[in-house]
């Protein structure tokens, strides 16, 4: 299962 | 994080603190669209879920907490406390045009079809047209207050700002999501004409007619 793409960003 | 993805989010956080002291101030949410104001929370809302799933840094968190409770607050000023001034008969714009539409690219266009992934993909796109019933209320209306001039300069200059950042990163990181790039790029287009009449009319005094 592909890890969740973390959003650092607002 | 870099000095215009500081300056970017400083920007967003300013736009909203003078929209809500405004508000409180004159006691009253006149020439504000509520509908855009609601489209904000919902962008916040979707956007920000990853707050009970992942942890970024506190910064984030704190950033996130905070749009969240400030634009539910301000939703309760113009829909609660100060409903009364609330001008709805100019504040007509028909938000389905908006929502429809980006509720459909968002479920094509993204990242990956998963719940979370496919909210935030909505957000992004709702973020960048979520500013389009306030445009319509200060066309329709034929002016703003200067103080609402001041929070959508500020708001639109955070995307701007963006869109610099993600050039910083590019080139630093190769950091590059096509998403956010697209739609922010939509988002400050939608701006432009404001900033034009912003710089040429709001900072010599006169009011934005």
């Amino acid at each position: 299962e592909k890890q969740y793409q973390l959003k650092d960003e607002l | 994080m870099n000095i215009f993805r500081l300056i970017g989010d400083l920007s967003h956080l300013f736009a909203i603190l003078i929209l809500l002291l405004k508000i409180w101030k004159t006691r009253s949410c006149a020439g504000i669209s509520g509908r855009s104001q609601i489209l904000f929370a919902l962008v916040f809302a979707t956007r920000y879920l990853d707050l009970f799933t992942h942890f970024i840094s506190l910064y984030n968190t704190l950033m996130k907490i905070f749009y969240l409770c400030s634009s539910f607050g301000t939703i309760y000023l113009m829909y609660v406390k100060f409903k009364a001034t609330y001008d709805r008969n100019h504040d007509t714009f028909r938000v389905e045009f908006l929502l429809i539409p980006v509720a459909i690219l968002s479920l094509i266009f993204n990242h990956e079809f998963d719940v979370l992934e496919i909210l935030w993909t909505f957000s992004i796109y709702l973020e960048s047209v979520a500013i389009l019933p306030q445009l319509f209320m200060v066309s329709k209306t034929g002016e703003a207050e200067s103080i609402t001039s001041h929070y959508l300069f500020a708001l639109g200059a955070y995307r701007g700002l963006y869109i610099l950042n993600w050039i910083y990163r590019y080139y630093t990181e190769g950091f590059f999501d096509l998403i956010a790039v697209i739609a922010g790029i939509v988002q400050t287009v939608l701006y432009c004409d404001f900033f034009y009449l912003y710089i040429t009319k709001v900072l010599k005094g006169k009011r934005l007619t």
